[in-house]
């Protein structure tokens, strides 16, 4: 899920 | 996504929605600190700057507006509500939060994972609410009346951070090299800060009295 620089937790 | 991220999800926004019963129904903040609902709507507002750059999923950006939407609600209805407002104790919050925001902000300048304006705000964000609930416990140590709602509340809005660190944990053995120390840390501190709450929240609940806090 995490693609390099996104943060994907609230 | 796994069963603790949600549920921590979950519990964080039944701490709002509780919070904003609270305040929606009977008209009162009474023992709320004003300072943390603030500290709180300028976490969100740092960490969700990315809200129209980067798009993670509908769950993520509806999650996301949510929590700017009752943070900031929140802090209206305190400062501006004619009613809700006249049960602020602003005598007994008087925690400066300059004094938590400017060391987040150093920490947050030479700790990061880049040293871009996002990624420092994102993780301002972080350092920022692992302390945010301080004017609260220090208001509730002042005030001593916890009424129930108040104490749900914090119960979860602690018991939210705690499940993260689950989430951390299962996202740490499942995922190849997902490491993030900024985060791990922020939350580490931010619960082991609702301890003592947690413990006189528990002892309460166990003997069916009043929660009371040890001046």
């Amino acid at each position: 899920e995490e693609d390099e620089g996104k943060h994907d937790e609230l | 996504m796994n069963i603790f991220r949600l549920t921590a999800d979950m519990t964080h926004l039944m701490s709002v929605i509780v919070l904003l019963l609270k305040i929606h129904t009977i008209k009162s903040c009474a023992g709320i600190s004003l300072k943390t609902q603030e500290l709180y709507a300028i976490v969100f507002t740092c960490r969700y700057l990315d809200i129209f750059t980067d798009f993670i999923s509908f769950y993520n950006t509806i999650m996301k507006v949510i929590f700017l939407w009752t943070s900031f609600s929140i802090v209206w209805y305190m400062r501006y509500h004619k009613i809700v407002r006249r049960s602020y104790d602003k005598d007994q919050d008087t925690f400066r939060h300059v004094f938590l925001m400017l060391p987040c902000l150093v920490l947050a300048l030479l700790i990061n994972e880049r040293f871009t304006f996002k990624e420092v705000m994102w993780t301002f964000s972080f350092y920022l609410e692992a302390v945010a609930i301080l004017p609260q416990l220090v208001l509730l140590q002042r005030t001593r009346n916890i009424d129930n709602l108040t104490g749900q509340y914090i119960f979860l809005l602690g018991a939210y951070r705690a499940l993260y660190i689950l989430n951390w944990i299962y996202r740490y053995v499942t995922e190849p090299n997902y490491v993030h120390w900024i985060p791990w840390m922020s939350g580490l501190v931010q619960t082991l800060l609702y301890g003592d709450f947690f413990y006189y929240y528990f002892l309460s609940w166990k003997n069916n009295v009043k929660l009371q806090l040890p001046a």
